[in-house]
């Protein structure tokens, strides 16, 4: 499946949001 | 208790999401993520129809949770 590449899934991406959203909440106080 | 955190949390995301407090957010609204995000027009589309389960063009703070807490859960599998 060449959807399946890490980070272009739907499932990739999403981890990709919230992981951005919990550094960015941690990253600046 | 760790459900409560995971509440506070999605529910601090969904602010950041919606500025203007309507209780939904829009597909624009996530489209202003981009630059403070690192991430591109294209994936926070994708982020959005995949939060997005009924398709109505709306994410609601519920169908936010539950993306949130599926992602929760497939991080804690080793």
């Amino acid at each position: 499946d060449p959807n399946m590449k890490a980070g272009t899934t739907s499932e990739g991406v999403l981890a990709n949001f919230f992981n951005s959203l919990l550094s960015k909440k941690t990253g600046s106080p | 208790s760790g459900q409560q955190t995971m509440l506070g949390k999605a529910h601090e995301f969904f602010q950041i999401c919606d500025t203007e407090g309507k209780g939904f957010i829009a597909r624009c609204d996530m489209q202003r993520l981009h630059g403070e995000l690192p991430l591109s027009h294209e994936e926070l589309e994708k982020v959005f129809d995949t939060l997005d389960t009924d398709g109505n063009g709306f994410l609601t703070l519920e169908e936010f949770t539950t993306g949130f807490s599926q992602f929760l859960h497939r991080e804690e599998i080793p």
